[in-house]
């Protein structure tokens, strides 16, 4: 464990904390995609089956429960909730999200590290991820004005990744025999896909304005 | 044995 990578898995937590203290307070997901937290929980479902199976470290498997209850609460929340499910923009939510999950998959079936069920789904999971905010930047783009915690929601989970690539340069540089090329350059692919949103959640900090990504 | 820790991250 670095730096880094503490920073990276705690600014998640954050991202998470921030996104149901949003849904909790305001009793509303307006804003948030069901689908981007529909792919994060299959993320999640996907990349810790080894939950019960391998034991790395009780942060490891604290970290991982938490994730994947709080993914699953939110989806749950959005869908069954009888009052936050009112505030869902059902009708600006319409990224075809299914197309992510056949594409990724297909992708991990031909790009991994070992042909095995694990690694597969392992695979998939990382490149799922990647593409996994897309919904809910289309979204953000659809209803124009976007509330603070919405928007720091976005910027701490797209910061995460970010800390997880200084993470990979860290261990790369340190430890003899580390590759990860799969999760290292979807990383990369998936921070990229923050970027322009890192640029205008910037413009809006530096001026003190509100959040407002073009249409 | 010690299976490789291979995913040791989140």
């Amino acid at each position: 464990m670095n730096i880094f990578r503490l920073a990276g898995d705690m600014t998640h937590l954050l991202s998470i904390i921030v996104l149901l203290l949003k849904i909790y307070a305001t009793k509303s997901c307006s804003g948030i995609s069901l689908k981007t937290q529909e792919l994060y929980a299959l993320v999640f479902l996907a990349r810790y089956l080894d939950l019960f199976t391998d034991f790395i470290s009780v942060y490891n498997t604290i970290m991982k429960v938490v994730f994947i209850a709080s993914s699953l609460a939110i989806v749950w929340c959005m869908r069954l909730h009888p009052l936050v499910k009112r505030s869902y923009d059902k009708e600006l939510d319409t990224f075809r999200h299914y197309f992510l999950i056949g594409g990724t998959f297909v992708l991990a079936l031909v790009l991994n590290e070992k042909f095995t069920l694990q690694e597969i789904l392992w695979a998939f999971s990382i490149y799922l991820e990647a593409v996994a905010i897309l919904p809910q930047l289309v979204l953000l783009q659809r209803s124009g004005n976007v509330d603070n915690l919405t928007g720091q929601y976005v910027f701490f989970l797209g910061a995460y990744r970010a800390f997880y690539i200084l993470n990979w340069i860290y261990r790369y540089l340190t430890e003899p025999r580390f590759t990860r090329w799969i999760a290292c350059v979807s990383g990369i692919v998936q921070t990229g896909i923050y970027a322009d949103f890192f640029y205008y959640y910037f413009i809006s900090w530096k001026n003190n304005s509100k959040l407002k990504l073009p249409a | 044995f010690q299976k490789v820790l291979y995913h040791d991250e989140l």
